[in-house]
This record gives structure tokens, sequence and C-alpha cells, in this order.
């Protein structure tokens, strides 16, 4: 295993996670990490908010899972960011769950080639897509750690009940742990509902929450300008708000 | 063909799928039309959006596309609104794509078996998960329309030129021609960035574009209460925003 992977993932979609995993390397970076992020998702949405051109590169992710010829170097790209590596995504990654389906020791492919890497990075971040295909247990098994970005909203329950059976099943069938922390996103405590929910998350899941990422427009303008936040609008609440949590999953306490 | 099929569709996650085809089937009834809404997400956000169990089922959506032996009757059940039925999602969904790759007309499932049924309903609504895999494709093969929800937000345009390439596929290997309708959604002319976004939008898609959803929070409580907002929240301005979406998706000069 890395000595330190992260797997963001939420198979409900758009609760926030290419936000998280573009941002948290960002802020990872500035806490003086070696960070490698790996784009998992077919949309490619953290490739191209590095301003990155999926189809520009010969080899990605796609190959990486797929084809027993390519290595995790063959597909390490340059971000931009100093300290910052990305492995990017392609289209074609929308159909490499079945062909994983057919390969032996399928859920370790990730795991194993990236041990080869390992000591190149502090930490290795994986931007799943939003589902629980063989792809994402790749992920989560080249992991020590998942942060489950969630919205308060209704979709949210059973999104997590359905996330906690895998993470479960991975406990059982692989014997692989995860320190999980849940990471409520787009919070604005403004609104009634989400003041509520955000009390029911933090009683259910008491130490396992992370401090909420606040809603914020800078956030969402990050990408149109190929730089995290913590770069590109240092002083928004956005860049604050991952920074502390880039802190709070480095400290030593937290480590499950 | 079903007389009128709908797919609702983005492989962006968190676009307003699942909200749009629960709020839309409720303005249809109350236009006096017979809906039938299909759950085609494995995480079942529609099932659960109508306070059904996805597990309460012997047989749903995914027994529907991977066993010869279920049809559309079969797995036909009611959603406690007079004219408005519903085929429920289950988790097993997850791994459906798997199975669907092997099959014959593996394209064609749902078409074909929906056939039979057709008669019953004026529209068939289908709620697609957040990838353009067989199983959406199978949605948009059985569909007339496409409805495309979308927010102002940088990664809408990415998602919007790969899923017009599938469309361009599905006209040009199977001949099948959809007419699509762009849908903004959790619109608030306040942000200066939305606002731009949506003048983009105007020009860009033309008379392709349907009226803008307005950001409602009731919209994301009518899950909370099992009713579509046209009932639950009948003076709100999701509900009179879908159901003007109701009408401009009926009026003849609109078929494409
Ligand atoms: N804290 C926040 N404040 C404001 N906007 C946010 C915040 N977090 C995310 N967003 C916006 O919400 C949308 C969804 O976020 P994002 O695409 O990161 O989610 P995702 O879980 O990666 O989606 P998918 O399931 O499609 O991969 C984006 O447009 C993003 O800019
Ligand atoms: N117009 C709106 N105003 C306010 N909230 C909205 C609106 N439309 C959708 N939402 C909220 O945004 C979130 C995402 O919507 P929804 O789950 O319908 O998207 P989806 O595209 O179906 O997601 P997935 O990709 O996971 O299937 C939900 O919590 C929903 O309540
Ligand atoms: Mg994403
Ligand atoms: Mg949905």
């Amino acid at each position: 295993r890395v000595r330190k992977g992260i797997s963001v993932v939420n198979q409900k979609g758009g609760v926030g996670k290419t936000t998280t995993v573009f941002n948290l390397a960002g802020a990872l970076v500035l806490e003086g990490r070696r960070v490698l992020a790996v784009d998992l998702d077919a949309q490619a949405s953290l490739t191209v908010s590095f301003g990155l051109d999926p189809s520009s590169y010969a080899r990605t992710s796609h190959d990486l899972l797929t084809d027993d010829n390519t290595s995790a170097a063959d597909v390490i790209a340059a971000t931009g960011v100093d300290g910052l590596d990305i492995i990017p995504a392609d289209i074609r990654l929308a159909s490499a769950d079945v062909l994983l389906r057919e390969m032996i020791m399928r859920e370790r492919i990730l795991s194993t080639k990236l041990e080869k890497i390992a000591d190149r990075y502090d930490v290795i971040l994986f931007d799943c897509p939003p589902n629980l295909s063989t792809i994402t247990i790749n992920a989560l098994v080249a992991s020590t750690e998942a942060v489950v970005p969630m919205e308060t909203q209704f979709y949210s329950i059973k999104a997590v009940d359905d996330l906690t059976r895998t993470f479960n099943l991975l406990a059982a069938r692989m014997n692989h742990h995860l320190a999980v922390w849940m990471l409520p996103t787009k919070i604005d405590l403004r609104i009634k509902l989400t003041k509520e929910f955000l009390i029911g998350m933090e009683a259910n899941f008491k130490d396992r929450m992370l401090t909420s990422i606040r809603t914020d427009a800078n956030l969402a303008k990050a990408p149109m300008v190929k730089e995290p936040a913590v770069f590109s609008f240092p002083a928004s609440r956005g860049s604050r708000d991952y920074r502390r949590i880039a802190r709070e999953l480095l400290a030593p306490v937290r480590a499950a």
C-alpha cells in the first residue's frame, strides 16, 4: 500500500468528489507534501480541471487498469503545479469495468502498480466515478483512507448506507480496513434544512466527521482558471476550508 | 417505440436527473397523461423518492434488463399517485452492465419489452444513472426524446460534448434519432456566473432549450415527503417550473 492513499468516493453524483480532490491536492502541496492525484472517472473532470486535454495522452488510467504492460510511471503527467502530479483519465474508462471483470486479481491492479512508485509521493488521492464499480474498488484497495463528500440532502442517507456496505464487504472479503471520514460539502448554515441535517450527521458519525466545506462560488470557478482554489483564490472560504481539511487528514491523532 | 419515451440523461452526476423525472412525472399526470417512470439507477433515488423500498420488490428494472423471462408487466409497481406507475430499481443494477454486454441485441432489450405495455401509457420517463453505460443506451433506444438537465457550471460543457457524441453514434450506428432538449437546472439569476452561462447556453442550443428550472429548496424537500412538488408544494417555484416544462414537452410544435 501507498504510505497514505486516500479515495474520495461517493456513488451519489455531484456531491463534490472532484472539487475535493482538486483542492485538497493543492492544499496538501502547501503543507509540503508530494502529491499524486489519480483521475478514475471517464468524465475526466479532474484532468480538465487542471486545463489538460484527456485525448492528448497516449496512455491514461484506462491503460493502467486494463493493460498489463502499462506501469504507473508510464501514465504520470505534470499538472503545472510543483509537487503535484496527475494520472489523467479519458472517456475509454466508460467501458473499462467490463474488461476488468475478466482479469485475475482485478481488485488489486492499481494497488500493485502504484506500489512501484509509492516512494515518490507522500499522499496519493483517487477521484472516483459516481458508481461502485471495480474501478472504485481498485481505488479503495489501493487506499488506507476514504473521504466521503456528502451533501446535506435526502439522497445522501441511502448513498452512505450503500457505501458502508461496500466498506464492510472489503473488510470481510479482503481483510482490507479503511479509515473512513465524512466530509460535509456545500454547507450554508443559513439554510435550516442544512443545519438540521448537519446535526444529524454529527450525531451519527461522531469523531469520523471532518470539518465542513462551506458553499463558495470560487470553488466552482477554480477549474475555469485551471488552478486549485488555494492558488487561484487563496483568501476564499473554499481555500481556507480545504487547507483545514488537509491539516486534519495529516494530523497524527487522526490516523485511524 | 413508445408513443412518447423521454430519457432524462447526463453522465455528469448531481445535475437534477432524478429530481426532473420525479417532478415532471407528477406534472404530466396533472396534464391528464398516464405516466410510467422507469428507475435505471442502482442508487434507486427515484424509487426512494416515492417512499418505496427497493429491496421489497422481488423483481425490478435489473431483472427486466438481464432476465429474458421477466416482462415489463412483471415489474410495474404503484407509486401511490393515480395515473403514475413506476418500474423500481435496486442495487443489483450496479453490475448489470457486465451481464448486458454478453447479450444479443443488448441495446434493444428495454425498447422491445416496453412495446408490449406501450398502449397503457401516454409517456414513459427514464431516470438514467450518471454514466453512458449499456443501461443508459437502452433507455435512449426506447425513447423518442432526451432531456439533458444541465447545471450552469464548468463541468457541464465537457459533459454535453461527450453526450452529444453518444447521440450522434446512436443516429449513425442504429439509425435512431432523438429530439434532444437542454434543461438548465438550479438556476439562480442573482449569481453572475449563472446568468453568463445561461446566455452562452441559449446561443449554443437555440430552440433546443427548455425554460429553466430555478433553484428551490422545496424540490430537495419533496422526496422527504414522498410526493412530487406539484402535489407536496404546489405553489412553489419548483412546482410551477416543472408544470411549465410538462406543457413545453407536450406542445405539438415541440415534437421534433
Ligand atoms: N463547496 C462548494 N461550493 C460551491 N460549489 C461547489 C462546492 N463543491 C462542489 N461544488 C460544485 O458542485 C458541482 C459538483 O461538484 P463535483 O463535480 O466536484 O462533484 P462530483 O461528486 O465530482 O460529481 P460526479 O459525481 O459527476 O463526479 C460542481 O459544479 C462544483 O463546482
Ligand atoms: N432546482 C433545484 N433546486 C434545488 N435543489 C435541487 C434542484 N434540482 C436538484 N436539486 C438537488 O440537487 C441534488 C442533486 O439532484 P439529483 O439527485 O436529482 O441529481 P441526479 O442528476 O439525479 O444525481 P445522480 O447523478 O446521483 O443520479 C439533490 O439533492 C436535489 O434535491
Ligand atoms: Mg467528479
Ligand atoms: Mg439521479
